[in-house]
Formats: C-alpha cells, structure tokens, sequence
C-alpha cells in the first residue's frame, strides 16, 4: 500500500458513494447510464471472486465486499425502484460489443490460461472500457448534473492515481503488470476529453455542457 | 513479470 493507492481507492470510494447519494437523494437515476453500471457490477464480480480463495488484508477485503454490495444496491435502484426515472432512450450504446471484446481479449493474452486468472483478465479489460456507455450517453444528450460530473471525476481519477501507484510500485517493489497497466491507461485516457470540461467548467461553476 | 495469484490491488 502506497499513498497514491491509498488516495486511488478513497477516489473510487468517494465515485461510488457520490453515485448512490445522487439517486437517493433525488429519487432519480437520470442521466446515469444503466449499462455503465452493469458493467461495473460485473467487473467487481469476475475480479473479486477471489475473496473466498485469496486473503490479502482486511482492508482488501471489506473494500471488496462494499464495492460489490454497492455494485449491485446501485443495479438495484436503476432497474427496479427508481426505474420510472432510468433515461432508457438515451442509454444505447451497444455495450455487448465491450462484453465480446474483453472476453477475446482475456482469452488471447493473459498471465496464465486458468478459470480465475482469465475472469481477473477479462475483468481489468472490460473495466478499462466499461465508462463508455456513461459518456456515450452525456454525449448524446449534451450534458449533465453536476453532481454526475463529481462522479466521473472522482472515478476517472481512481485509475489515473493507480498509475502513479504502479510506477512506484515498479521502481520500489520491482512489481510491474502490463495488463493492468496498459488497460489502466487505456481507461483513464478515455476521460481525457471529460477532465478537461470538468476543469474548465464544473469547477468554475457552470455546469457541464458540451461545446455545439 | 506476471504476478498470477497475488492479485493484491482493488
């Protein structure tokens, strides 16, 4: 454990939180993309499978156990208790494409061809991709609330501060794993264009609309 | 190098 991880993972915390605070609170899942969630539900599943067979520490495993418990609370309120308010219409990116992708992709190149090391795999794969359907949709409609935006920004910033952990992890521990490296690049590249409004927009107080 | 099985981060 390292500060960046350390701050990384209270980042994800923080996204995950702020997520189910924003639907609660308003009753509403508006403009958050069902399709991203269900995504993430099933990254946390196929990556934290490994809770029943691999104890790294405490703190490892209630995060595990809360992220999967929110994963799914938050599957929950977009598709049945709130689903009067789940933007249906807006959230259709073909996400079975990334599904494919990332299975092939686990398939083909990986540390080691056995069941729980392919899921970790395909897990880190179909992560790095999985925010896609979220910013097709803010795209598509133009904009969105501010406190969604805090959500994307705390969990854009997640995996661009486990970069900075695996670089100090690499030239302290000697640790490197390419395939969460490239794929935490990948992911966090693909908030690039979301960074930048969220800096020149959200925190200056206006809200995040898409230039025309 | 691969590091199977000791998957420690979230």
């Amino acid at each position: 454990m390292n500060v960046f991880r350390l701050i990384g993972d209270m980042s994800h915390l923080a996204a995950i939180i702020i997520l189910l605070i924003k639907i609660w609170r308003s009753r509403s899942c508006s403009g958050i993309s069902g399709k991203s969630q269900l995504l993430f539900t099933a990254v946390f599943t196929c990556r934290y499978l490994d809770l029943f067979t691999n104890f790294v520490s405490i703190y490892n495993t209630t995060m595990k156990i809360f992220f999967l418990a929110s994963s799914y609370a938050t599957i929950y309120l977009i598709f049945m208790k709130f689903k009067a308010t789940y933007n249906r219409n807006h959230d259709t990116f073909r996400f079975e494409l990334l599904i494919v992708v990332s299975v092939i992709l686990a398939l083909l190149i990986n540390h080691e061809f056995s069941a729980t090391e392919i899921l970790w795999t395909f897990s880190i794969y179909l992560e790095a991709v999985a925010i896609l359907p979220q910013l097709f949709m803010i795209t598509k409609t133009g904009e969105a609330e501010s406190i969604t935006s805090h959500y994307l920004f705390a969990l854009g910033s997640y995996r661009g501060l486990y970069i900075l952990n695996w670089i100090y992890r690499y030239y302290v521990e000697g640790h490197l794993d390419w395939i969460a490296v490239l794929s935490g690049i990948v992911q966090t590249g693909l908030y690039c264009d979301f960074f930048y409004l969220y800096i020149t927009r959200v925190m200056k107080g206006k809200n995040l609309t898409l230039p025309a | 190098r691969g590091n199977k099985n000791s998957h420690d981060e979230l």
